[in-house]
């Protein structure tokens, strides 16, 4: 059976939140080294990859591995329930038809049950090969955002190129043309506001920009984000959470004909 | 004049 009791349902429904435009229906995979979700969006250009680890819940039990196959519509609508200080605990048999979610309040004596019915997803599972990126951007989540969100004003597709002087995120529309260049940038009293770029080789990819707006979607979910690239592959965009659990999306690259 | 492959192009089945 599966029992885990996150501290703060306020993570999980962020998570989903976050999601739910990409992906309608998934699995959330749980083993004994925690609950897991890949999911790819309808029009297979994306990927969601995320992983909340055994040690982000306490207690965390799961005897053998269970696929909890939800929509993830219904399951925000029973988030939506949960205060965001609530404890949330995930409760599943060993061949579950529900998954059982537990609501606790830390300040009063309210206790809420929600039962959601399972689905039965044929998913196919992709391996993503380790990689060594050519270039690792670390920069504020809500930069990210606003970057991506000023440029959909102007363009459909934005240019990501990572150079020794900077990365520039720039793009060409109709009414005119729009670049923003962030250089290495060390905070002392504010390190969430750092920009770091490791580059071992310059890059230069293009992206649509709906889908990174979408991403961002999970911008509350950590003050920063990491961007990595290599030529010809998909983006990673990172956003970690504490105990080295992760929401990553993968996007593939606009190609020129 | 921009084309974008699926995702499974770059990552294979599991």
């Amino acid at each position: 059976m599966l029992e885990a009791r996150l501290e703060q349902a306020n993570l999980l429904k962020k998570v989903v939140d976050a999601i739910k435009d990409l992906v309608q229906d998934c699995n959330f995979d749980c083993n004994d080294s925690g609950v897991a979700l890949q999911a790819m969006d309808n029009s297979h250009v994306a990927l969601v990859s995320m992983m909340l680890k055994a040690e982000s819940f306490s207690p965390f039990r799961c005897d053998r591995n269970i696929a909890l196959g939800i929509n993830l519509t219904s399951l925000m609508k029973v988030l939506r329930c949960a205060q965001n200080e609530d404890i949330l605990t995930l409760k599943a048999e060993d061949a579950p038809d529900v998954v059982n979610l537990v609501f606790e309040s830390s300040e009063s004596d309210r206790l809420s049950e929600y039962d959601i019915k399972l689905m039965d997803i044929d998913q196919e599972h992709l391996g993503i090969p380790e990689t060594e990126y050519a270039a690792t951007i670390t920069m504020p989540s809500a930069e990210f955002q606003r970057i991506c969100r000023d440029l959909m004003a102007l363009s459909e597709s934005v240019a990501i190129e990572a150079t020794k002087d900077g990365v520039k995120f720039s793009c060409s529309g109709d009414i005119g043309n729009g670049a923003v260049t962030l250089r290495s940038h060390t905070n002392v009293e504010k390190p969430d506001l750092n920009v770091e770029i490791a580059l071992s080789e310059p890059v230069a990819l293009t992206f649509s920009l709906k889908y990174l707006v979408n991403f961002c979607k999970a911008s509350g979910l950590s003050s920063t984000v990491k961007l990595c690239l290599s030529n010809e592959v998909p983006l990673l965009v990172e956003y970690g959470l504490a105990s080295n659990s992760y929401l990553r999306f993968y996007l593939a690259p606009k190609i020129g004909d | 004049p921009f084309h974008q492959a699926p995702i499974t192009t770059y990552f294979c089945d599991a």
